[in-house]
């Protein structure tokens, strides 16, 4: 554990309690894509299947188990609770779309041909372009509520804070993960347009809104 | 290289 990963991690758990926080104080759910938490609960499912076969540390496990009962939480929430509040027709994003490719190239792509191993992997492709959905409503909608910006900053950094925490790991620990760096850049790289409208926009007091 | 010390990451 370095202090890029842990800020991570917190930036990651940050980004899950806004979102959450959100929509219990506002009863709404609106402007966030069901999608992206679905293909985010089915992120979480694949990959801590190693609860079940090993254990790491009381953090980890804590963390992981947070992770996996927030996203269902947070869709019992868009799905059951505030229904009603949920934006459907702007959440049109193929989630098979994203789910299928990323699939097939789990079974090509990964460390090694066992199950777990292919899930791992699965969950590591599909976690890099899970945000999609969520990224086109916003661009479909041309606005983001502020507090959803803050969610969206917050889950991009996460993953920027991790290529820092493997290029430390690389240097100081001879650690790689081919799989791992490529898909964390991929997933820090779709959130660079966010980034800049957030830094030029956000942080200056307006709305995130697009030009038309 | 190291792959498996992947896996105590979130």
């Amino acid at each position: 554990m370095n202090v890029f990963r842990l800020l991570g991690d917190m930036s990651h758990l940050l980004a899950i309690l806004i979102l959450l926080l959100k929509m219990w104080k506002t009863r709404s759910c609106a402007g966030i894509s069901g999608k992206t938490q679905i293909l985010f609960a089915l992120v979480f499912t694949t990959r801590y299947l190693d609860l079940f076969s090993s254990f790491i540390s009381i953090y980890n496990t804590t963390m992981k188990l947070f992770f996996i009962a927030s996203s269902y939480f947070t869709i019992f929430l868009m799905y059951s609770k505030f229904k009603a509040t949920y934006d459907s027709n702007h959440d049109s994003f193929r989630m098979e779309f994203l789910v299928v490719p990323v699939g097939g190239l789990a079974f090509l792509v990964n460390h090694e041909f066992l199950p777990l191993e292919i899930l791992w992997t699965f969950s590591i492709y599909l976690e890099s372009v899970a945000i999609l959905p969520q990224l086109f409503m916003v661009s479909k909608t041309g606005e983001a509520e502020t507090i959803t910006s803050h969610y969206l900053f917050a889950l991009g950094s996460y993953r920027l804070l991790y290529i820092f925490n493997w290029v430390y790991r690389y240097y100081f620990d001879g650690f790689f993960d081919l799989i791992a760096v490529v898909a964390g850049c991929v997933q820090t790289i779709l959130y660079c347009d966010f980034f800049y409208l957030y830094i030029t926009k956000v942080l200056k007091g307006k709305k995130l809104s697009l030009p038309a | 290289v190291d792959y498996t010390a992947s896996k105590d990451e979130l």
